[in-house]
């Protein structure tokens, strides 16, 4: 039997918002240590990668692994039909062929069930080295977005490099051309506006706007997003999970395949 | 500039 329960269900939603425009169909793979998916796109460029700790849950119980293949477009729009506020119980029985998800208003006695039904899904999984990176950067999630969301006007593709204590996005394209520097922030008043970089060697790399614009939609998930690159590896964004009260539940990271001159 | 795939850096395990 597997059950997990998320009172700030909205986090559940928020996960399904910033991953089911990449990636159509996944399997989470449940075990004692939490909930957990890595899929990649269609086209084999991009990766998304989603941990969901057990001891993020309000209950979780999980008595043997389990592998919860669907449709993300399906799950989403399920999730849908819950509130912000309610809190979302996610039940599957052993060897069952559906999930079932119960939403509960708060203070209310309303209560909801879905079915979602399983798939089996030849889910195939890469092996992401732990390796460190040339440069890390942290920015505001909602600079990021934007800066992907505006450079995707002028061009395809961005141009990441970095040098020093800054870091620049630059596109071009048949109308001209833009950048966007960031300098590293001093203040440390609010953490969740700050920039910091840390910097090994000074990189250059490219890649497409298209996916950095889907990653973008895990922006309410974190104030505050990670970039890390090194020449000629692909750019790892990471969202960090958080509960209400601050605490860590979890990430979502997005994996990016550079582009290169021919 | 031409787009390089994932699976040329990460392996199936």
């Amino acid at each position: 039997m597997f059950e997990a329960k998320l009172i700030q269900g909205a986090i559940l939603k928020k996960i399904l918002d910033a991953i089911k425009d990449l990636v159509n169909e996944a399997s989470w793979d449940c075990s004692s240590q939490g909930m957990s998916l890595q899929a990649m796109d269609t086209s084999h460029v991009s990766l998304v990668a989603v941990q969901m700790k057990a001891d993020g849950f309000d209950k979780y119980r999980c008595d043997r692994s389990v592998t919860l293949g669907m449709n993300l477009s399906s799950l989403s729009k399920i999730l849908k039909c819950a509130g912000n506020d309610d809190t979302i119980t996610l039940k599957a029985p052993d060897d069952g062929d559906k999930i079932t998800l119960v939403f509960e208003a708060k203070n209310e006695s309303e209560t909801s069930e879905y079915e979602v039904k399983l798939m089996n899904l030849d889910s195939e999984y890469l092996g992401i080295p732990d390796t460190p990176y040339s440069v890390n950067v942290k920015m505001p999630s909602h600079k990021f977005q934007r800066i992907c969301r505006d450079l995707q006007q002028i061009g395809d593709a961005v141009t990441i490099s970095c040098a020093k204590d800054s870091i620049r996005f630059a596109a071009k394209g048949d109308l001209g051309s833009g950048t966007v520097n960031l300098c590293q922030t001093a203040s440390a008043d609010k953490p969740e506006d700050s920039v910091s970089i840390s910097m090994q060697e000074p990189i250059i790399q490219s890649f497409a706007l298209k996916y950095l614009n889907h990653f973008a939609k895990a922006t309410p998930l974190s104030p505050q997003v990670s970039l890390s690159l090194s020449p000629d590896v692909p750019l790892v964004v990471e969202y960090s999970i958080t509960d209400d009260d601050g605490s860590d539940f979890g990430y979502i990271r997005y994996y990016l395949a550079p582009k290169i001159d021919e | 500039m031409s787009q390089r795939t994932l699976t040329s850096f990460f392996k199936p395990t």
